[in-house]
C-alpha cells in the first residue's frame, strides 16, 4: 500500500485545502520554522487515529481545527485524508479488491470526530486494524516525531516488547 | 504464539546488530530479554559505539543515542517493513559523517519502505526523490510547493 | 520584597517583549501572572510569532519555542547578567535566518555574560571568539585542542 | 567573575587529567558526536553542585567516574575545577578578596563528593551561595542542556516564578 497522496483542509495551519501528490519512495519536506512542517507530520498520525491531544501539541482536539490568522477567521472544521494505491491487492481482505483505499477523518468543533474508508464512515478502530502490525498504529514504531528519536531506545522495557510484538 | 515472538526477537535481534555495526562503523549493540517468560518480559537495549565501555544507554550522546534509535527501527522494518515511516528531524543531532551513514541506510531501505521526512539538512534533501515545499507567505497560513535543491536554499534565507 | 519582585516582572516582562520582536522580526510576547498575589501566583508565557494567532505556546514549531525560550532566558540576563551561560546545541532546531539573528543577540550579550555553547551550526563556530575542539583519536578517550574554523571542518568528517 | 579555567580529571570520558583555558566572551566546543561535548557541559553543572544523577545522564553519581574504555581500566576518583577571575572583586564578601577563585568537587566511588572552593573544604551550600542569585544554581536558567531549550517556556507556572525570584 503505497501512499500517493496527502490532503488536508482546515488542519492546523493549512486552513486552504492543500493535497500534497507523493512521488518516491523519498519525501524530503522542507522550509523555514514554523512554516507547517511539522503540522504535516501530525496530520498524518491525527488520520490515522491519534486519540491524544497532548500528542498533536494541544490541550485539546478541537485545537487542531484553523483558529485564525492575521487576516483570516477561525474555522469549526478540519479534514485529513490519505490516498493509498493499492493496485497490487495487498490491503487486509474486505479492502483488497479496491485500486485505491482512502482513510479520511473529519473533525468539527464540539462534535468530535468521524472516520471514513473510501467515503464509508466506520470506526477508528477500523483505521486501526487496515495498518495493525506496520508500525504505523498507536505507539508505533514508523511515525518519529520532532525531538523523539532517543525516546525509542530509553523507552520502558514494556513498551519495547510492544513494538517487537506489534512486528511480529 | 510463544515460537513466533521468540523467533521474531531474534531476527529483531540479528537485525539491530547488524545495522548498529553499519551506522556506527564498529561496535555492538543487542536487545536483551529481562525475564525469563517471553510472553511477558520487558526488553532492554545494550549498546557501545566503537571503542567504549559504557553500561547503560542514558549515558550515550545526543548523536549515538538518535543512531541507535535509528539502527532499532529500522531492525524492525526489515523484518516486517511499514508501507511508509515519518520522520521529523530524526537527523538534527547528526554530525555529517553520521549523517551520511544514515541517508545511505535511509536510501537502502527505501527499497521496501516510503520515507516521508522534515530535514534542515543538506544531505538528506539530497537524497530525496521529490522535494516539497512548506511556505507561510500569507502570515498564519501554510502552503505546499514542488522545489528544487537550489530552491531550498534560498527560501530558508528568505525570511 | 512585593515591591522588588513587582518591579522584577515588569523589567523581566519588558526585555521579554523587546527581545522577542528582534529575534522574530515582529509579533509579540509577555509574561502573565496567573493570580492577583505575585508572592505565590505562577507565571505564564504567552507569545505570537508575526501574524499568527495561536492560543498556547505549545502549539508553536519546535523552531519557534528555541527562540521564545530564548528571549526569555536572555531578559533575565539583561536585568541580572549570569557571570557566565552554558548552551548545548540550543541552536539547532533554528533555521538559517533565526539562527542569523540568534547569534546576534548572543554575540550583544555576551558584552556582560561570558557564552560557552556546544554547536554543529557554521554560524554559530562563526562568531566564536574562540574555538575549543573535543577529540577522542583514542577511543573512550576525550581530549581537547585549541582549532580553528577550517580545521573544525576537516574534523567533522575525519570520521 | 570570568571563568578563566575549566580542569577535568577522570570524569566520564575525559579521564586523563585536562585543562581547558577560556579565552573570550564567547567559546565554542565542537567536535563529532559521541566526543565528549556535553561531558563538558555537564562537568560544569556537576561542580556548580548538581545533586541529581539523572541530570547527568546517570542512574548514579558513581556513574560520573571514567569507567573504562577499550584500551583503559575503570578508576575510582572523578574531579572538576572551576577556576575564576576574580580582580574586580565581585564576589561574595568571604571571598572578595582573592583575585582567583577556584571551586571544586571531587567524588570517590561509594564516598560521595566533596566540594572545595580555593582548596578550602566546604559543604555544597557555600558553593551554591557562591552563584546565589546568577541563573547559575540549581534548576537555575544560564545552563541550557541539550535537547532542554523548550522546557522553559513550557514550565510549569511555579517554576518559571522561581526563575523571576532567582533573577530579583
Ligand atoms: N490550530 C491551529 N491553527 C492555526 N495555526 C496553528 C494551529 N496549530 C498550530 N498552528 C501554527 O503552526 C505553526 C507550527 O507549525 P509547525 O510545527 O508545523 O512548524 P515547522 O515547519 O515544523 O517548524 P520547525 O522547523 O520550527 O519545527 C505554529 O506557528 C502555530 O502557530
Ligand atoms: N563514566 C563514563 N566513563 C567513560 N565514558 C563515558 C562515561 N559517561 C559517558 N561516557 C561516554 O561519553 C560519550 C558521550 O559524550 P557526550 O555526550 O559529551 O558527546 P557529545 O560530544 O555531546 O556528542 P553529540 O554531538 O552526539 O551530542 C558516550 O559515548 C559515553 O560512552
Ligand atoms: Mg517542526
Ligand atoms: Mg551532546
Amino acid at each position: 500500500m503505497r501512499l500517493i497522496q496527502l490532503k488536508l483542509a482546515g488542519f492546523k495551519s493549512f486552513v486552504d485545502p492543500t493535497t500534497i501528490q507523493l512521488q518516491g519512495q523519498r519525501v524530503g519536506i522542507v522550509g523555514p520554522n514554523g512554516c507547517g512542517k511539522s503540522n504535516i507530520m501530525e496530520a498524518v498520525k491525527w488520520v490515522l487515529g491519534e486519540s491524544s491531544a497532548k500528542e498533536m501539541r494541544s490541550e485539546n482536539m478541537d485545537s487542531v481545527i484553523f483558529n485564525g490568522s492575521e487576516n483570516r477567521k477561525p474555522i469549526s472544521r478540519a479534514s485529513v485524508e490519505l490516498i493509498f494505491d493499492n493496485s497490487l491487492g495487498k490491503a487486509p481482505t474486505e479492502w483488497s479488491q479496491y485500486a485505491e483505499i482512502s482513510v479520511k477523518r473529519v473533525i468539527e468543533r464540539e462534535k468530535g470526530s468521524t472516520y471514513y474508508i473510501n467515503n464509508l464512515a466506520v470506526r477508528r478502530k477500523d483505521v486501526a486494524d487496515l495498518f495493525l502490525g506496520t508500525g504505523l498504529g498507536g505507539r508505533g514504531y514508523a511515525i518519529i516525531g520532532q525531538n523523539t528519536i532517543s525516546q525509542i531506545i530509553e523507552a520502558k522495557p514494556e513498551e519495547l516488547r510492544n513494538y517487537l510484538e506489534e512486528a511480529a | 504464539t510463544r515460537d513466533r515472538l521468540i523467533a521474531t526477537f531474534n531476527e529483531v535481534n540479528k537485525n539491530f546488530t547488524e545495522f548498529f555495526k553499519i551506522l556506527f562503523n564498529g561496535g555492538q549493540a543487542q536487545l536483551e530479554l529481562l525475564g525469563q517468560e517471553i510472553l511477558d518480559t520487558g526488553i532492554q537495549v545494550t549498546a557501545q559505539p566503537p571503542g567504549k565501555k559504557n553500561t547503560t544507554i542514558s549515558q550515550l550522546s545526543g548523536g549515538e543515542k538518535a543512531l541507535t534509535a535509528t539502527a532499532l527501527v529500522f531492525a524492525l522494518f526489515k523484518l516486517n517493513p511499514a508501507p511508509f515511516c515519518l520522520m521529523d528531524e530524526v537527523d538534527s543531532p547528526l554530525d555529517d559523517s553520521n549523517t551520511l551513514r544514515f541517508t545511505n541506510m535511509v536510501t537502502e531501505m527505501s527499497k521496501n519502505t516510503q520515507f516521508l521526512y522534515v530535514s534542515h539538512n543538506k544531505l538528506a534533501m539530497e537524497m530525496a526523490q521529490q522535494l516539497i515545499g512548506v511556505t507561510m507567505q500569507e502570515s498564519g497560513v501554510s502552503r505546499i510547493v514542488e522545489v528544487s535543491l537550489e530552491e531550498v536554499e534560498k527560501m530558508e534565507l528568505a525570511n
